[in-house]
């Protein structure tokens, strides 16, 4: 079962919502990179969903099924469920009749050390398994919010700080301007990168432009497979028997900054930000942060997956009423 | 109307079975985008 984890097997940020009435409490992932909400429920009970709290839909005055069942093939194994509908509330947002997936068999059994209990999408309808009506556009329609955006700041270091807003900007949360750059696919958060520096010298990589899928669901950047090569002899990584690439932690501040332009603004990832510095057994080992895919993206051009990584370094604004995506430097 | 969730960082599945020694294979991210595929994979 475990050949199925990948995406959220590294994800590591995730907040409260409840669902029902009385409201029952759940830890989700707030994913830009899907579109469905799900939780564990009672209707399941395998190993991994017991090991997590569970929504009880008959313990809800609120909650009607629809009698309909949906598979979703998630990047981290297939859930099978239940539908429903119900009141959800995210952070005071009161959503009406929200379409819910209700567990009935879990992904798979490494979800049992999982520390949520299931996920809310925050990507477009288009690609919203069994056209289920995202979480974000239930907001929209029920005219819940300021503003028609959300937007993530993910602490850099620490278990607290991180936040996500509905409805308008924290402006404590980052410092200079937000630069903004159009959604280029209504499917995903889905952005055009116009090129890829290394140290601040253009390699000319996206010069015939490449795309890149702004996701919260992803945790390390990831990269056309095409440059990895090259980008690790930038770095001077070397890989290791376990297929990971690794640095000496005593050159890190030497390591070269990696900078995308997007729509005209140069957005620099130092050293920092894609290196991670683990001790195991008290031995100290530095590894590259940076992952390659070897698909496209829909339009055929390469694909990077903008993950947390980059996520820690810019504050990130979604918003669905111009469709585009800000960045701003995080605090 | 506006409003801010805090967001909690904690261990990744990975780390946690890292601990007891299970390793998650790597499985390329973009398939997360393909759900045809990976329902193939």
């Amino acid at each position: 079962a475990s050949m199925y984890i990948n995406n959220y097997a590294d994800t590591t940020y995730f907040g409260a919502i409840s669902i029902g009435t009385p409201p029952q409490s759940l830890q989700v992932l707030f994913d830009t990179g899907s579109s469905n909400l799900w939780v564990d429920s009672t209707y399941c009970n395998t190993q991994a969903c017991n090991a997590h709290t569970k929504f009880d839909p008959q313990q809800s005055s609120t909650f009607s099924a629809n009698g309909q069942s949906v598979y979703l093939p998630y990047g981290a194994g297939s859930l099978y469920g239940q539908l429903g509908y119900d009141t959800v509330n995210v952070g005071g947002i009161v959503v009406t009749n929200q379409e819910i997936g209700l567990s009935t068999q879990e992904p798979s059994n490494p979800f049992l050390a999982a520390k949520f209990d299931g996920i809310l999408g925050l990507a477009y309808p288009g690609i919203s398994a069994g056209g289920q009506t995202p979480v974000m556009d239930n907001m929209i329609s029920q005219d819940l919010l300021n503003d028609d955006l959300f937007a993530f700041y993910l602490s850099r270091g620490g278990q607290q700080g991180s936040e996500l807003s509905f409805g308008g900007v924290d402006n404590s949360m980052y410092q200079g301007q937000i630069y903004w750059t159009p959604v280029t696919s209504e499917t995903y958060w889905q952005i055009g990168v116009q090129g890829f520096q290394i140290n601040g010298q253009e390699t000319s990589w996206c010069s015939q432009g490449c795309q890149s899928i702004v996701d919260t669901g992803t945790s390390s950047l990831t990269a056309p497979s095409q440059f990895m090569g090259n980008i690790m002899q930038a770095i001077g990584a070397q890989q290791s028997q376990y297929g990971m690439y690794m640095v000496d932690c005593s050159q890190i501040n030497n390591l070269p900054t990696l900078s995308f332009v997007i729509s005209g603004t140069a957005f620099p990832l130092p050293p920092s930000a894609y290196i991670e510095q683990q001790n195991q057994n008290g031995y100290q080992f530095c590894s590259v942060n940076i992952n390659p895919t070897y698909l496209p993206s829909q339009n055929g051009q390469p694909l990077w997956i903008f993950g947390d990584v980059f996520l820690r370094e810019y504050y990130s604004v979604y918003d669905r009423t111009n469709n585009q995506v800000g960045f701003a430097s995080a605090v | 109307l506006k409003v801010k969730i805090p967001l909690q960082k904690h261990k990744s599945m990975r780390e946690t079975l890292g601990e007891k020694g299970i390793k998650i294979p790597y499985q390329d991210p973009a398939l997360k985008y393909y759900p045809e595929q990976f329902a193939g994979s």
